[in-house]
């Protein structure tokens, strides 16, 4: 029944088939989205013989942007009592805790150079790049010691007859 | 020292757009007032000289206008005006008779009928840039996509109107055709109902 329009538009001109639609706020009625039947009715159709679905089309009328969905971790993190913008805190101050903290300790070290002896590390630490290589086929392991292996000198057992 | 600055000159533009006058129908003289509804300016003066390159407006699938501006490349014109083809022409049938005709291969007893499109008045039609709506034009709808929508070419099924936004409603003219007159309506009305949803259609489309 045409009682059952919310909107009805005046009789318009059939020339150009185009007519212009505003959506009125009133038209949702304290509701955020309404699913609303659009329909035309020719004037050689009488008010009770009018069937709007007979050439009707749907459509939705909303006030506005759809509000996205939360995602699964945005849901994770809604149940781990983080919400809005808090985890941007936990993300940016973690980083910066731990650059402090290494400013803090070069600084540290850096005033303490005097007062720490360190020779028995070192020295442990030359005494490994110098130490006896050992047998010459485990060459390979020890590429990156300061020692080189030696040549063997020729040995000969038997006197030339020159120096005999 | 530092030269003074001349201001330029300021120029002003009137947004209203004034009434024109035209003669109609060889002696009718009528006052046109232009209206701009989203943006368009629907029943505006034509421009003294016609312009092939003439911007026209193009609706979305919500109803929204969009400017076309037709360009040439490669010596052919690409998004030019639309074509309507014969969808706003009226036919007329001729029935020619061998005496009329005089053709050599029509036998006396047949008979040779001939279609002509009419052109319509382009009075009022011709006023108005946005794009017409045409059969060709009409989109399915339904659950399967498989019922055509018409007579409305826009808005598509489905689409979602904001609030406070204006969105144009085209429909095919000659749908609305008085069977026993078999004339097409002069006026109509357009309605707005509310659809009640059914529970498991509200959120559907995002599951």
């Amino acid at each position: 029944s045409l009682r059952a329009a919310f909107f009805s538009s005046e009789t318009v001109k059939n020339v150009d088939g185009l007519y212009p639609i505003k959506v009125d706020e009133e038209w949702f009625q304290e509701k955020q989205e309404k699913r609303v039947l659009l329909a035309i009715q020719p004037e050689y159709i009488s008010d009770e013989a009018f069937d709007p679905w007979s050439n009707g089309i749907l459509l939705k009328i909303i006030k506005g942007a759809r509000v996205a969905k939360n995602t699964k971790e945005q849901l994770a993190l809604q149940d781990a009592g983080i919400s809005d913008d808090t985890w941007y805190y936990v993300a940016l101050s973690t980083p910066t805790v731990v650059v402090i903290a290494c400013v803090a300790m070069y600084f540290f070290l850096f005033l303490n150079k005097k007062h720490r002896d360190i020779r028995d590390v070192r020295l442990f630490a030359v005494n490994q790049r110098r130490r006896v290589l050992g047998s010459f086929k485990d060459f390979k392991k020890y590429k990156k010691i300061n020692n080189r292996p030696y040549s063997e000198l020729p040995t000969h057992s038997k006197k030339s007859s020159k120096q005999g | 020292y530092r030269q003074a600055i001349k201001p330029r000159p300021t120029t002003t533009t009137s947004e209203v757009v004034k009434p024109w006058r035209r003669t109609i129908y060889s002696t009718q003289r009528e006052i046109v007032t232009p209206i701009v509804i989203a943006g368009v300016t629907l029943s505006a003066k034509p421009p003294a000289s016609s312009d092939p390159l003439e911007p026209w407006v193009s609706l979305d699938k919500l109803g929204n206008p969009k400017t076309i501006k037709p360009k040439i490349e490669k010596g052919r014109t690409v998004d030019g005006h639309p074509d309507y083809s014969t969808y706003f022409k009226t036919v007329h049938t001729t029935t020619f008779s061998p005496e009329e005709l005089k053709a050599h291969n029509l036998e006396t007893d047949e008979l040779y009928t001939e279609e002509f499109f009419e052109e319509e008045d382009e009075t009022y039609v011709s006023l108005n840039p946005i794009i017409r709506c045409t059969p060709n034009r009409y989109r399915n709808k339904g659950l399967a996509k498989d019922i055509s929508s018409e007579p409305f070419c826009t808005p598509f099924e489905n689409v979602e109107w904001k609030l406070h936004e204006t969105y144009f409603v085209t429909w095919y003219t000659k749908f609305f055709e008085d069977p026993e007159t078999e004339k097409v309506a002069e006026r109509v009305r357009l309605h707005l109902f509310y659809v009640k949803e059914n529970p498991h259609e509200k959120g559907f489309k995002k599951r």
